[in-house]
C-alpha cells in the first residue's frame, strides 16, 4: 500500500503568486476583471452582491450560473487568460 | 462579440505596428513571424493592412515586460495573466503588452530555431538520436566548446543535419552590441561575472557584457534563454540541477512538491534547502501567435466575447489548427467591414438536406388574411397622442417614428407634435396583430417589420404576414413572458430586451446568437433595468420607463433623460 505523501507547502523566494485561499482568489478575480465594484453615478461602490458578481462571471465564461464558488468556477479562475477586464466600469 | 464603448476603431485602413523588444524564449525571427501571422488573421477578413515600422511611433506598439512594466496593470508572474492590449486611440491606446514571465513558444513546448550548422536555420527536431542515445533537448554532448546544439532531423547519426541552439555563447539580443556573444568573465561595478546576470536591472532580464569589462566599455546584450533553462523563480535562465534536495528528499526530476498550485519546479543547485535557488520547469508554454492574435483583436477594437470557441474569449486555449470563429469575423467586420478581396469561404459543414431554410420555415403559410383576428378596438379619431401617458411600443418605420397604443398608432412626420398623424387603427395596416403589442422593429436590410406580443411574434412584409410563431422558435427561453424592446445593431442583428437581460437576434438566420442572454446593465450602464420599451431612433438608443426616457449615445453614455411627450414628440 502506498503511504500518502504528507505535502508541506513552502513560500518560494521570488514567487510572484502567493498561496491564497479560494475565497481570496475569487475576490481578487472578481475585482480585477470588473465584476465587483461597478461604478455607479454616486461613485465607486459595491453595486452587486458577491453572488451576483459570480453569476455574471459564470455567464461570461459559459459556466452554469450557480452564484456559488463551486469547483468549476474556481478552476476557471485559475486558467491562464488575457488581462483585459471583462466588465468595463 | 463585443466592441469597446463607442465602437473605438482605427480611422486609417493602413495600421502600423512596431516591435519594441523581444522575449528571450524564442528566436527573434520566430517572434516576428508569430506577430505577422497574428495580424494576418485580421487582415484576411477586413480591408485593414498592417505595416511594420522599425522606429518612431506606430499605431500598435508591441512589447514584452514583467510585473510592473510601465502601465497601471502589472503582470503577475508565470501563468495567470498572459498579456493585455488597449483599444484603438492615441498614446498607449492600441498597444499590446506580453508578460515575459510566461514561457513563450508556438504552443507545444520549446520552439528552438537553430543558427549556423548545416541546416539553414531549421528548427530542432525533438526527440532526436545522437550516438545511439535519444535527446529531447539541445545538448553540449560531443563538443568541447560548450555550445548547445541539436539535430534538425530525427536521426543525427544517419542524416548528420544539425544547428546550434540559442545560447549566450553564440549571440545576445538587443542591448548595444549588435548581437555579439557574451564574454566571460566580465567586470560590472568592480565585480566579476562568469555568467549572465540580472544584477543592475529592475526588470529581471538577464544580461551580459560583450567585452571583458562593462565598466570600461559599456557594451552589453540580453541573454537568450536556453531550452533547458528554468522559467521564473529566482534562477531564470539557469538549468535544473539533478539531483537536488528539497526538505531533505532527493529529486531527480521536476516536482510539484511544496506547491499548492501543482506547478512543476526544480532546484538549480544541488540543494534547494541550502541555496533556495529554483525555477519552474519548461512546459508547453503559450502560443505567442494565438495570444497575439487575441490581443491584436483588442488593439483593433474588439472586447471580450463569451463564446468559448471564439478567439476573443478571455481564456487561453491551445488549438493546433487555428481558424477565426464566425463571432470574431462578425465582430471585426462590424467595425471595419469585410475584406473586398477575399471570397467567402466554402462551407465546411455537411450541406443540409434540401428543404426549407430557417428563413423560409414558417410554421404558418404566408397569407393576406389575419390568422388571429385583431381584438376590435375602437379608434377615437380625436385621440391626441400628446394626451397619452405612455405607449405600448415606439419604433422607427420607413424613417418615421411610430407610437403604438391599444390597437392604434400615430406616426411623426415632422419635427414636432404638429407632424403627428393619427391615430390609425392597427387592424387596417397589420390585421393579424393583437391590439396590444410589446415591441416592434423594422429590419433595415429586408424592410420586414417584426411585432412582438407576449410569447408570440409576427413578421410583416408589406401586407404579407408570417405568424404568429412562439418566441421560443427564435431561441428565446420558454420562461420569457414578453420581449419589451428591440434595437437594430449593424446589419442583420437586433438586440431584444426583456427584464434585466438582452439577446442578440440574427435576423437572417432567425435565431438568437450564441453567448446570450447578457445583463443589460453590464453593457448599457445607467439606464433603468425595468424599462418597458427600448428602441433606436436617429442613432440613439432610448430606454423608456413610464413617461420618461433615458437616451444613450453610440459611446454608450446616457446623454439625456427626459419626457417622451415633451422631448421626443415635442408636445406643447
Amino acid at each position: 500500500w502506498c503511504k500518502p505523501l504528507k505535502s508541506v507547502f513552502v513560500t518560494f523566494p521570488g514567487d510572484v503568486i502567493k498561496n491564497m485561499t479560494n475565497k481570496e482568489l475569487a475576490e481578487q478575480y472578481l475585482k480585477r476583471f470588473g465584476y465587483l465594484n461597478v461604478m455607479q453615478k454616486t461613485g465607486l461602490q459595491p453595486a452587486v452582491s458577491a453572488s451576483k458578481a459570480l453569476k455574471r462571471m459564470q455567464r461570461q465564461m459559459g459556466l452554469e450560473e450557480t452564484g456559488r464558488l463551486d469547483e468549476t468556477t474556481i478552476d476557471a479562475m485559475k486558467q491562464p487568460r488575457c488581462g483585459v477586464v471583462d466588465v468595463r466600469n | 462579440y463585443q466592441t469597446f464603448d463607442g465602437d473605438l476603431k482605427w480611422n486609417n485602413k493602413d495600421v502600423t505596428y512596431r516591435i519594441l523588444n523581444y522575449s528571450p524564449d524564442m528566436e527573434s525571427s520566430l517572434i516576428d513571424d508569430a506577430f505577422a501571422r497574428a495580424f494576418k488573421v485580421w487582415s484576411e477578413v477586413t480591408p485593414l493592412t498592417f505595416t511594420r515600422l522599425y522606429d518612431g511611433t506606430a499605431d500598435i506598439m508591441i512589447s514584452f515586460g514583467k510585473a510592473n512594466h510601465g502601465d497601471p496593470y502589472p503582470f503577475d508572474g508565470k501563468d495567470g495573466l498572459l498579456a493585455h492590449a488597449y483599444p484603438p486611440g492615441e498614446g498607449m491606446q492600441g498597444d499590446a503588452h506580453f508578460d515575459d514571465d510566461e514561457f513563450w513558444t508556438l504552443g507545444t513546448g520549446p520552439a528552438v530555431k537553430t543558427r549556423y550548422g548545416n541546416s539553414d536555420g531549421a528548427m530542432c527536431h525533438f526527440p532526436y538520436t545522437f550516438d545511439g542515445k535519444t535527446y529531447t533537448t539541445c545538448t553540449t554532448e560531443g563538443r568541447t566548446d560548450d555550445l548547445p546544439w541539436c539535430s534538425t532531423t530525427a536521426d543525427y547519426d544517419n542524416d548528420k543535419k544539425f544547428g546550434f541552439c540559442p545560447s549566450e555563447l553564440l549571440y545576445t539580443i538587443g542591448g548595444n552590441s549588435n548581437g555579439a556573444e557574451c564574454v566571460f568573465p566580465f567586470v560590472f561595478l568592480g565585480e566579476t561575472y562568469n555568467g549572465c546576470t540580472t544584477e543592475g536591472r529592475s526588470d529581471g532580464y538577464r544580461w551580459c557584457a560583450t567585452t571583458n569589462n562593462f565598466d570600461q566599455d559599456k557594451q552589453f546584450g540580453f541573454c537568450p534563454s536556453r531550452d533547458t533553462a528554468v522559467i521564473g523563480g529566482n534562477s531564470e535562465g539557469e538549468p535544473c540541477h539533478f539531483p537536488f534536495t528539497f526538505l531533505e528528499n532527493t529529486y531527480t526530476s521536476c516536482t510539484s512538491e511544496g506547491r499548492s498550485d501543482g506547478k512543476l519546479w526544480c532546484g538549480t543547485t544541488a540543494s534547494y534547502d541550502k541555496d533556495q535557488k529554483w525555477g519552474f520547469c519548461a512546459d508547453r508554454g503559450y502560443s505567442l501567435f494565438l495570444v497575439a492574435a487575441h490581443e491584436f483583436g483588442h488593439a483593433l477594437g474588439l472586447d471580450h466575447s463569451n463564446i468559448q470557441d471564439a478567439l476573443m474569449y478571455p481564456m487561453y486555449k491551445y488549438v493546433e489548427t487555428f481558424s477565426l470563429h464566425e463571432d470574431d469575423v462578425e465582430g471585426i467586420q462590424y467595425l471595419y467591414g469585410p475584406n473586398p478581396d477575399t471570397k467567402p469561404p466554402k462551407p465546411t459543414t455537411t450541406p443540409s438536406p434540401p428543404g426549407p431554410t430557417p428563413e423560409t420555415e414558417p410554421t404558418e403559410e404566408p397569407t393576406r388574411k389575419p390568422t388571429i383576428p385583431t381584438t376590435p378596438h375602437p379608434v377615437d379619431p380625436s385621440a391626441d397622442a400628446c394626451q397619452m401617458e405612455m405607449f405600448d411600443a415606439i419604433t422607427e418605420i420607413q424613417g418615421k417614428l411610430h407610437f403604438f397604443k391599444d390597437g392604434q398608432y400615430w406616426k411623426m412626420t415632422g419635427k414636432d407634435h404638429k407632424g403627428l398623424k393619427g391615430p390609425y387603427p392597427m387592424a387596417d395596416m397589420w390585421p393579424a396583430l393583437p391590439a396590444v403589442i410589446d415591441t416592434t422593429f423594422e429590419d433595415h436590410l429586408t424592410k420586414k417589420i417584426y411585432f412582438f406580443s407576449g410569447t408570440r411574434f409576427w413578421v410583416y412584409t408589406g401586407q404579407n404576414v408570417l405568424g404568429p410563431r412562439t418566441i421560443e422558435k427564435l431561441g428565446l427561453p420558454s420562461t420569457l413572458s414578453r420581449v419589451e424592446g428591440a434595437v437594430q445593431r449593424g446589419k442583420g442583428k437586433v438586440l431584444l430586451f426583456s427584464g434585466e437581460n438582452y439577446w442578440r437576434l440574427d435576423v437572417k438566420a432567425q435565431i438568437i446568437d450564441k453567448g446570450y442572454p447578457r445583463y443589460t446593465d453590464l453593457v448599457f450602464g445607467g439606464v433603468p433595468t425595468d424599462a418597458h420599451d427600448v428602441f433606436l431612433y436617429k442613432g440613439h438608443t432610448y430606454f423608456c420607463r413610464g413617461r420618461f426616457y433615458w437616451r444613450m449615445n453610440s459611446r454608450r453614455q446616457v446623454d439625456r433623460v427626459g419626457y417622451v411627450k415633451y422631448d421626443v414628440m415635442k408636445c406643447p
